[in-house]
């Protein structure tokens, strides 16, 4: 799958996501992409997430609802998108990747599948990554 | 507030030969999304200009050169979502749109619904502008190869299971005879392990007591470590 996450200078947020499934899926399967608090969510109180990986376990995790309410209550965005990925991967032995930004302009960018590449832009910045530790 | 835009292609097992294709897209993406929410002055138009752009690109997982389903058909899901109103837009089980974003999009700003899946969402496509392409255009080589290798991990799944069931099974085979559920499943957790060490970890004991277990797990597609 592809996600974006984003926060335009009036400081509003939106968050989209596209994806063709798994390989060799039964038809008619639906994964978290197309599920708000599953896949993704966004809220210009408290920012917006953008998730990927296993489909069926981020939608038993609920991870994009969980991440949310973390920063809601005042967690940074990187350590909610960490501690959402553990918690999936240890309770449901499901692995995937987050992108974040919080309301205040905080960033999270987390992964525990093999690789996720990712990029970033600012008004003059571009970074990108696909390795952890990028 | 300091604009910002972040995309992701994907968390899954990315070969190694394809990583630097990976980074170019990513990074044509990120500058594509924000340019268009600068030019729009909003983050909606960014992020879908985006994921867009990634739609297109054969490469990703998304759109054309997505995944292809058990009948080899590629068959998405897209969502859209803004924080003001938390007005959301998605589609599901698309087989006929080039950019199930756009879609999502027009669910999101045109109807009163979030969530529209298969042929009733690829109607809401078409009525709204969405031009229908034939599934076969959305197939990319690379998608076709990953079908190829899965299918033939599960055949060989398949063909093991049905030689397993003419051994083991006591209808099949008298002289096995009705043994306790207990011994027949170390039997098939020996007979997974020595076969499929890769899923022998899938099938504990707990997991694998009978046939239907052992053909649900060899019916359920390859999950090697793939991801949506």
């Amino acid at each position: 799958s592809v996600g974006a996450v984003a926060l335009d200078a009036q400081g509003r947020t939106a968050v989209a996501l596209s994806t063709g499934g798994i390989t060799g899926k039964l038809p008619g399967r639906l994964g978290d992409s197309a599920l708000p608090g599953c896949g993704f969510y966004a809220d210009d109180n408290v920012g917006t997430v953008c998730c990927t990986g296993h489909g069926e376990m981020i939608m038993r995790a609920a991870l994009a609802q969980r991440i949310i309410s973390a920063i809601s209550r005042g967690e940074r965005p990187q350590k909610a998108c960490q501690e959402g990925l553990d918690f999936m991967r240890l309770r449901l032995d499901g692995y995937g990747g987050v992108i974040a930004i919080s309301a205040s302009g905080g960033i999270g960018l987390s992964f525990s599948a093999f690789r996720m590449p990712w990029a970033y832009r600012t008004t003059d910045e571009l970074h990108y990554g696909i390795e952890k530790g990028d | 507030t300091k604009p910002m835009l972040i995309v992701h292609a994907g968390a899954s097992k990315i070969p190694d030969e394809l990583c630097m294709a990976y980074l170019r897209g990513v990074r044509e993406a990120a500058n594509s999304g924000f340019i268009a929410m600068m030019e729009s002055k909003s983050a909606r138009d960014g992020v879908e200009a985006a994921v867009m752009a990634m739609e297109n690109n054969p490469l990703f997982f998304a759109g054309t050169g997505g995944a292809l389903n058990l009948e080899g058909k590629v068959e998405c899901d897209a969502a859209i979502m803004e924080g003001r109103t938390m007005k959301a837009g998605a589609v599901g089980g698309v087989k006929t749109v080039r950019n199930p974003i756009r879609a999502a999009r027009m669910v999101m700003d045109k109807s009163d619904h979030v969530l529209l899946v298969g042929e009733g969402a690829e109607k809401f496509a078409a009525r709204n502008g969405l031009p229908a392409v034939d599934n076969s255009n959305l197939i990319t080589e690379y998608a076709l190869k990953n079908f190829k290798k899965n299918q033939v991990f599960n055949r060989s799944i398949h063909n093991s299971y049905s030689a397993w069931y003419q051994r083991f099974c006591p209808i099949q085979n008298p002289c096995c005879c009705l043994s306790s559920l207990f011994r027949r499943s170390i039997r098939m957790k020996l007979y997974i392990k020595t076969h499929f060490p890769h899923l022998s970890d899938r099938a504990s004991s707990k997991e694998v007591t009978s046939k239907t277990d052992l053909k649900r797990i060899c019916s359920t597609p390859a999950m090697d470590g793939s991801c949506d």
